[in-house]
């Protein structure tokens, strides 16, 4: 199964 | 804040290559500049605009603004703008209004739009300063026609980069495809260049919807360049000049 996070998974909110 | 472009084609064009993507943002104005972080609908692709002040014929800001925009709104005011127009962009401390003053080359020609202002709630991500493994500099053209050419057979396109190549890959129902490119010996034309500067080979999946939304950037800028690191957004980004500043946009990858 292929997945695709939210991007604030990877940058973090400011 | 009061700032005037020479050419509202810049705008006009940044207009095109976001607005399928994202349907409201916040210009955010400081001394510095014009800037805009804007999030898809579903959250998995990140437009991040600068214009730098320098970059502007014209550009006082004394107090940083949030001008809340509507993105389909603005493209109806910005279509009664010729390409070669010139551009006033105007907002007051209230920022319930901005103002579109277009001029046409010869000054014979005056337009003046008002644009009514929004509240949006963004969510600001910070994106940290990122060492890639793999950056692939390429013509905006050729980097359109692959996503094209390869999003009619197929959902996502895993893109894999060596020292040798970079390869777009589609497997799809019907079939599947890829194009392959070469860094480029011979050089007529930089715009036409193939670049790859790589620090370990990277292989990831990524959708070409969203491929396909980038490739709207393409009439901004000859090159377009692609970072690339294991499990990380990959960043496409169209540079509008050396001290203009820059469209990026960042894509969450496909893991298995």
């Amino acid at each position: 199964c292929v997945q695709q996070q939210e991007l604030k998974n990877y940058f973090g909110r400011k | 804040f009061e700032a005037r472009l020479t050419q509202a084609s810049l705008i006009k064009k940044i207009l095109e290559a976001i607005k399928d993507l994202v349907t409201d943002a916040n210009f955010d104005c400081s001394p510095e500049g014009l800037s805009l972080q804007a999030m898809d609908s579903s959250h998995v692709s990140l437009v991040s605009m600068v214009l730098h002040a320098q970059g502007f014929e014209m550009f006082r800001c004394q107090r940083a603004v949030s001008l809340g925009i509507n993105l389909a709104s603005l493209t109806k005011i910005l279509k009664c703008a010729g390409n070669d127009d010139s551009i006033t962009l105007r907002a007051d401390e209230k920022g319930d209004k901005a103002e579109f003053v277009f001029e046409s080359q010869s000054q014979d020609r005056l337009s003046e739009f008002e644009l009514k202002l929004m509240d949006i709630d963004s969510e600001h991500l910070g994106i940290p300063d990122t060492k890639y493994s793999a950056i692939v500099e390429m013509p905006s053209s050729e980097y359109r026609r692959i996503c094209s050419d390869l999003g009619v057979m197929g959902d996502t396109v895993r893109i894999s980069v060596s020292k040798e190549s970079v390869k777009f890959q589609v497997d799809g129902d019907i079939g599947k495809g890829s194009v392959c490119l070469h860094p480029s010996s011979v050089v007529d034309k930089p715009t036409e260049v193939v670049k790859i500067s790589l620090e370990e080979p990277v292989d990831m999946i990524f959708s070409i919807r969203y491929l396909n939304y980038f490739a709207k950037a393409a009439p901004l800028s000859d090159t377009v360049t692609l970072s690339l690191s294991k499990d990380f957004p990959l960043q496409i980004e169209f540079k509008f000049g050396e001290q203009m500043g820059y469209l990026r946009y960042y894509l969450a990858p496909k893991i298995d």
